[in-house]
């Protein structure tokens, strides 16, 4: 644990719960993509499933079954308690290609051929591309709403925190694993646009909204 | 052998 990999987790846990908790007290899911929550509950369970098997700490445990737990929350309320407020027409993202080449890549691209170790891998790869229906969403309606905005913002600084501590890592452990090091990547590279119109909006207390 | 690989992050 450093503290790169600390900030980042908080960064993490951050996002999520202020998901949570806008979508409870607004009493509605407008501008959140589903089909990204779906994703993101596959990239928990497919990852976390090591909770049955491997301990590494508390702090560990504890964090997977908060995300597991926060990420089938958001989708109880999204799709069964506010359903009605779910935007679906502008989620129209296919998320099969997601899904799919992201299976395939994790048999072609894996550190070992046992069920847990593809699973896992498939996690990482699913991850780094699973807030794409977000950001379509967000470019059909041409506007974020501000909280939706900080959800997003906390989401994409998680990973891109987890890339100083993987180069803290690899200097002080010697820690190389480059398949999550790449998708990490990948994945941070995906939010730089939003990002950009973060900083120059929304931080300037504007509401970010597309030209 | 460990099948989880020790993935130590979350």
């Amino acid at each position: 644990m450093n503290i790169f990999r600390l900030c980042g987790d908080l960064s993490h846990l951050l996002a999520i719960l202020l998901l949570l908790v806008k979508i409870w007290k607004t009493r509605s899911c407008a501008g959140i993509s589903g089909k990204s929550q779906i994703l993101f509950a596959i990239v928990y369970t497919t990852r976390y499933l090591d909770l049955f098997t491997s301990f590494v700490s508390i702090y560990n445990s504890v964090m997977k079954i908060v995300f597991l737990s926060a990420s089938y929350g958001t989708l109880y309320l999204m799709f069964y308690k506010f359903k009605p407020t779910y935007d679906h027409n502008h989620d129209s993202f296919r998320i099969l290609y997601l899904i799919v080449p992201a299976l395939v890549l994790s048999f072609v691209i894996v550190h070992a051929y046992t069920l847990m170790e593809v699973l896992w891998t498939y996690s990482i790869y699913l991850e780094a591309v699973a807030i794409m229906p977000q950001l379509f969403m967000v470019s059909r309606t041409g506007e974020a709403e501000t909280i939706t905005s900080h959800y997003l913002f906390a989401l994409g600084s998680y990973r891109a925190l987890y890339i100083l501590n993987w180069i803290y890592r690899y200097y002080t452990e010697d820690f190389l694993d480059l398949i999550v090091i790449i998708a990490g990547i990948v994945q941070t590279i995906l939010y730089c646009d939003f990002f950009y119109l973060y900083i120059t909006k929304v931080l300037k207390g504007k509401r970010l909204s597309l030209p | 052998q460990d099948s989880s690989f020790g993935h130590d992050e979350l």
